[in-house]
């Protein structure tokens, strides 16, 4: 573990909390995409099969279970609980257009062909695109709710402090993953345009508007 | 070495 790794886990865990109070606290899921809720469900759920008979640490096993529950706990509040707030009229980006592509690079590309190891393999290349359903709606809307963009730099956030994490790792234990690595690098570059309006004018005080 | 990524990382 190193503060970057830490860091980026923080703002993770930031993220998925800042998600369910927005949905909670105004008991509406305007703007959100469920689609990329599902794609993160299904993220967390192959990625994390190894829980229960793989024990890494008390903070990873926590972490897991956490990441797990939030995940399903969004989508129940976006599917069943808040389902008359949810904007499906916005929220259509083809998820099979992700899925396909990403079990048949699982497949082509991976370290080794065990079910757990095909599993996590596939789990990051998703990881990669699931934010894009979202990005697709927050394009078709044209804005987004300040608290949701809140949620996107803290998610955007996490996986370029891997990036940093994977570097630090680099050189102090010349450890490297590229197939995390390469994955990791195109989820912040998806970010890249919404880090730009974000910073120019969410902490500016303004709305967050996509230029008409 | 690169052959397997790290089980430790979330």
């Amino acid at each position: 573990m190193n503060i970057f790794r830490l860091l980026g886990d923080i703002c993770h865990l930031v993220a998925i909390i800042v998600l369910l109070l927005k949905i909670w606290k105004t008991r509406s899921c305007a703007g959100i995409s469920g689609k990329s809720q599902i794609l993160f469900a299904l993220v967390y759920t192959t990625r994390y099969v190894d829980l229960f008979f793989t024990y890494v640490s008390l903070y990873n096993s926590v972490m897991k279970v956490i990441f797990l529950a939030s995940s399903y706990a969004t989508l129940y509040l976006i599917y069943v609980k808040f389902k008359a707030t949810y904007d499906f009229n916005h929220d259509t980006f083809r998820i099979e257009f992700l899925l396909i592509p990403c079990v048949i690079l699982s497949l082509l590309i991976t370290h080794d062909y065990s079910p757990v190891e095909l599993l996590w393999t596939f789990s990051i290349y998703l990881e990669a695109v699931a934010i894009l359903p979202q990005l697709f709606m927050v394009s078709k809307t044209g804005e987004a709710e300040t608290i949701t963009s809140h949620y996107l730099f803290a998610l955007g956030a996490y996986r370029a402090l891997y990036i940093v994490n994977w570097i630090y790792r680099y050189y102090t234990e010349s450890f490297i993953d590229g197939i995390a690595v390469v994955a990791g690098i195109i989820q912040t570059i998806l970010y890249a345009d919404f880090f730009y309006l974000y910073i120019t004018k969410v902490l500016k005080g303004k709305d967050f508007k996509l230029p008409a | 070495h690169d052959h397997d990524h790290d089980h430790d990382e979330l």
